[in-house]
């Protein structure tokens, strides 16, 4: 499934998710 | 945060300013004064000093002030225009306006292109990708064998660096994130549509009719 290095980046990486900050307001 | 500086918020930020970071972004000046809201919340978090530090942006995404992570950092340090290691209003819409639902793709293409090249060298490169590997790897703790990295790493490059070089330039990075769109995922906020609804306090603050 994460033969994709950047697939697995952008979707395993919390640090590169910015929607955090706007569920946790 | 209930100090005096937050009374005469958003008063603070001036019309001119909410117009002019309007006019150089995606949102509305009602949406910028939304976002102002955000930003206050974010800004006073541990230091009320009216900017975001990284232990303040770290505690927003992760709800812990300490940790290493290394895309917390690249994020942070793109945020951080100026480079003077904190964020400020107008930073935090610029960056902001790329992740709108709206922005141009090339925009969001871009800044992905500029987190992955992780010392700016201007090309992605197979160690910084198999350092950002090997970053969610330890963070989720996960156990993947050198060789299937190297594996994974390899087949990667196959694919994206097309003139084989070795490395990803910005138009390869182009090409491949266009035929591959998932890639781009965490680079639009479905929040920013509606910005104003998800920070309803701003209703009751707001003096500004768009």
């Amino acid at each position: 499934k994460f033969f994709n290095a950047f697939e697995f980046i952008s979707s395993m990486s919390s640090g590169f998710d910015l929607s955090s900050m706007f569920e946790n307001k | 945060c209930f100090d005096s500086r937050r009374r005469q918020s958003p008063r603070s930020c001036q019309h001119a300013d909410l117009a002019r970071l309007a006019h150089e972004s995606r949102f509305s000046v009602n949406e910028v004064e939304a976002l102002y809201e955000l930003f206050k919340k974010l800004s006073c978090s541990i230091i009320d000093d009216g900017l975001i530090h990284k232990e303040e942006l770290r505690l927003a995404l992760f709800q812990a002030p300490y940790g290493e992570n290394l895309f917390l950092d690249r994020v942070f340090d793109l945020f951080d225009e100026k480079k003077n290691g904190v964020i400020e209003f107008e930073e935090f819409i610029h960056a902001l306006s790329v992740f709108h639902p709206y922005a141009p793709i090339e925009e969001k293409i871009d800044f992905a292109f500029r987190l992955y090249d992780l010392r700016q060298t201007g090309f992605i490169e197979p160690e910084e990708v198999r350092e950002m590997v090997a970053a969610i790897l330890k963070e989720s703790d996960m156990i993947l064998s050198d060789e299937l990295l190297t594996m994974i790493i390899d087949k990667t490059f196959a694919d994206a660096d097309s003139d084989k070089d070795g490395k990803i330039s910005k138009q390869e990075w182009m090409a491949y994130a266009l035929k591959h769109p998932t890639l781009l995922k965490n680079m639009t906020l479905p929040y920013l549509k509606d910005v104003t609804t998800a920070f309803p306090s701003f209703i009751f603050n707001t003096e500004v009719e768009d």
